[in-house]
């Protein structure tokens, strides 16, 4: 499984959460205007922040962080 | 398998249920409005419970909590 | 396998029926109104009760128990 | 695989029959109106049988006991 | 796999007739009027046969036995 | 997989030929008018062969023997 | 996986090749008018060929061997 | 995996070519008109070359060819 | 996985390619007019290349060499 | 699971990210106007970053990076 | 998992780039025009690139490197 973040401007911030007991930042990636991230769900990460305006795509359909 | 969830404001709670024998909160992220959650089901959350105004998409079809 | 589970008011409750030869009630859950909760069947749940006013989003259909 | 079964009455039963060679009740649910049961095949349930007017929510469709 | 099976009158039968080199009955289970038996194959179960005027439900389709 | 056999009159046979080197009768099942037989393919039978008028419902379409 | 095959009048042939480095003959089913055979691939049966005015499903169609 | 070869004369080849570092003939089967064979891929055979004019049935669609 | 070729003329040509570390020619099959091969990837074939005018029938759809 | 990417212009950067508990450039891959690269998730790249005007073809849909 | 490139002109490339820490190039094959490669991701190549006019066929869409 993997999802799809599209940065609307620059700035957008994609945040990998810890997978296991705890739930912490384990890595934050900046995205410039444009720029497309495709991140999978890991064995070091099993949730993911989206902050800033972006387009996502998901298996659940594509969500616009501003509607 | 992963839900998504965003805030329709700010404050919306996402929260982990452990798994196993016992029912408690194993973590609990607030996000800001605009911000979205992707979070697996995994080892260690079996249950996540979602409180505030939140767009929910899920394989079952998105849910809107305020309608 | 997971299935969601919308309170149309508060008070719904939701409640896990232990797996094996027994079947006991493990966890009872009380949802406010618009609270949802996304509950996986698990190695200590093999069945799940609803009771109150509620939306219940399942492979097999959405579900409204006032209906 | 699990079934959902909803209570159009009180009094309807769910109940769980034995796996293995010989085949038993072990286990009866009594669902009042509206009350939803969403139930697996397990390592111990291998039928259920289903009294009283509910509907019954399966992967080969929605079926109404009192149709 | 499990199928289901609705009584439309009282006597129906469901029976499940044995795995392995022998074919026995090994459970004969009567419906009443509107029961509904979910019944998966097994291992102890790899054939079953219906008698009586009974509503089937099957990957296949909807198998009415009095048409 | 499993395969659904109605019997259109009485007398329809239901055969099941061995699995293995040698191909054998190891089962006939006679079915009554009406009489609906629901048979997989098993460690012990990997062929069919069903005699008489019936229809026969398979994952490749349903199957009337007369036509 | 299965294959169906209905004879449309008497004397069709329905004949099992063996798996192997040799390909042979294991087994000649004759069927009579309307009779149905239902065959699997098994571990002694990698091809099969059908001799006669027959129809055959399969998981890619429906093959009238008179057209 | 099997593909279904119909042959529309007779005279039609169907050669099974050896899975492994070397490609050889590993079988020839002449098919009469109207002949029809269902042939998987094997331990054994790892590409199917026909000659002559036939249909084929895959996957990926039906073949003519004549066409 | 299985791909389908088919000559348009004599002397189209159909060329495994080694799976390992090198990449070089396995076999090299020729086909007259009309014939057509069903090849399989394998253990030692990780590549297929096609000359000359031909139709190749594969799960991302039918090309047409000479379009 | 393979993202396809397609530059638009000379000089997209397609980067692929370390699977782990580091998150770090593994690889950088500099793409030509009308150059594809179809490209895998692996044990090594869990997460790719795409720079520049392309197209990115996904399962989760095709994405203009300009758009 | 396999793409189908074909050439639009002679010269086009296809290009295996290395699975592993490093990322180099395993091979290149070059194509005539009207020919088509086959090519599997393996163990060997978890990323393929494509130079030149050519159509690469996947399981997210036909891609015109031209267009
Ligand atoms: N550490 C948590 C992270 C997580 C995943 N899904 C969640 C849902 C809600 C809250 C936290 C989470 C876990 O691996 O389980
Ligand atoms: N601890 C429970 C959590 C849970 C999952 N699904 C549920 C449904 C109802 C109540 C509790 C639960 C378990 O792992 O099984
Ligand atoms: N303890 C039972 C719970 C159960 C699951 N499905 C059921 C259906 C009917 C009655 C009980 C059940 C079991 O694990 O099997
Ligand atoms: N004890 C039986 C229960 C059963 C399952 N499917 C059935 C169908 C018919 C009769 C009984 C059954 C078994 O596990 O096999
Ligand atoms: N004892 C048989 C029962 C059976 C299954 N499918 C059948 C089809 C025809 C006749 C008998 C059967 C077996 O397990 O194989
Ligand atoms: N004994 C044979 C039965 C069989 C299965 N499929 C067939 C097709 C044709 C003839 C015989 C068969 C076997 O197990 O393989
Ligand atoms: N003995 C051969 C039979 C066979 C299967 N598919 C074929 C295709 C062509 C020719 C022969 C065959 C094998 O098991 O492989
Ligand atoms: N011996 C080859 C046969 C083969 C399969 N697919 C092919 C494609 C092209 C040429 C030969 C082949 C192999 O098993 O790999
Ligand atoms: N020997 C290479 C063959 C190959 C497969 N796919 C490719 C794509 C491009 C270039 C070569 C290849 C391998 O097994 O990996
Ligand atoms: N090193 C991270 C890379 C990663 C994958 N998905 C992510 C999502 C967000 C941030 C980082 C990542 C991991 O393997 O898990
Ligand atoms: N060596 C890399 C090749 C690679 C695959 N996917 C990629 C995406 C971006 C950059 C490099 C790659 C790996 O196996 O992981």
């Amino acid at each position: 499984d993997y999802v799809v973040i599209k940065a609307k401007v620059s700035g957008v911030q994609v945040i990998g959460l810890t997978r296991g007991q705890e739930t912490k930042f384990n890595h934050l990636e900046k995205l410039d205007r444009g720029e497309v991230m495709l991140a999978q769900f890991t064995e070091y990460t099993s949730a993911i922040k989206v902050r800033g305006p972006a387009m996502i795509y998901t298996k659940h359909g594509v969500i616009d962080t501003e509607e």
